[in-house]
């Protein structure tokens, strides 16, 4: 564990909390994308499937149940409890565009042939593509809830810092994984117009309004 | 890469 990983992590935990605050405090998920938080949810299940074999540490248990729990709770809350508030009007992104090619790319290009290793890759693979339908969410409607760009910036952040972690741990490792690298650094670059504007918009206290 | 150490990571 490095501080830039741990950071990365208790970003991307914060991400998942502002986000099941939001909707549970507003008790609304207008302007969240469901169809991202069924792919976050899949990413996290087809991940750490090996839960229960592979005992990593108490640290990496925890976050596990913890970002399984609370991704599934957010498509619960989504889907279910507060169905109403979902705006699925502008939620269309076609997600078979994203679980398909991922899936066969995760069958040709993987470290192993194995069900738990293809798992692994689809789950990285996917993960790089899950913000699409909530970044073409935003881009649809035009604007984002302060709240919700937080939840971007802290999500976009995570995978930022893992970049980050990788490159130092194979300096000091000379550990490297080139499946998660290059499916993390298209996902990191999925956010860089976001990033943009949260910078210049949202840090200066205006509304995440995109260019018409 | 040694994939297998891979899975340290969340």
């Amino acid at each position: 564990m490095n501080v830039f990983r741990l950071v990365g992590d208790l970003s991307h935990l914060l991400a998942i909390i502002i986000l099941l605050l939001k909707i549970w405090k507003t008790r609304s998920c207008a302007g969240v994308s469901g169809k991202s938080q069924i792919l976050f949810s899949l990413v996290f299940i087809t991940r750490y499937l090996d839960l229960f074999t592979n005992f990593i540490s108490v640290y990496n248990s925890v976050m596990k149940i913890i970002y399984l729990v609370t991704s599934l709770g957010t498509v619960y809350l989504m889907y279910f409890k507060f169905k109403a508030t979902y705006d699925s009007n502008h939620d269309t992104f076609r997600i078979e565009f994203l679980v398909v090619p991922v899936g066969g790319l995760s069958f040709l290009v993987n470290h192993d042939f194995t069900p738990l290793e293809i798992l692994w890759t689809f789950s990285i693979y996917l993960e790089s593509v899950a913000i699409l339908p909530q970044l073409f969410m935003i881009s649809k409607t035009g604007e984002a809830e302060t709240i919700t760009s937080h939840y971007l910036f802290a999500l976009g952040s995570y995978r930022a810092l893992y970049i980050v972690n990788w490159v130092y741990r194979y300096y000091t490792e000379g550990f490297f994984d080139l499946i998660a690298i290059v499916a993390g650094c298209v996902q990191t670059i999925l956010y860089c117009d976001f990033f943009y504007l949260y910078i210049t918009k949202v840090l200066k206290g205006k509304q995440l309004k995109l260019p018409a | 890469p040694a994939s297998g150490s891979g899975k340290d990571e969340l």
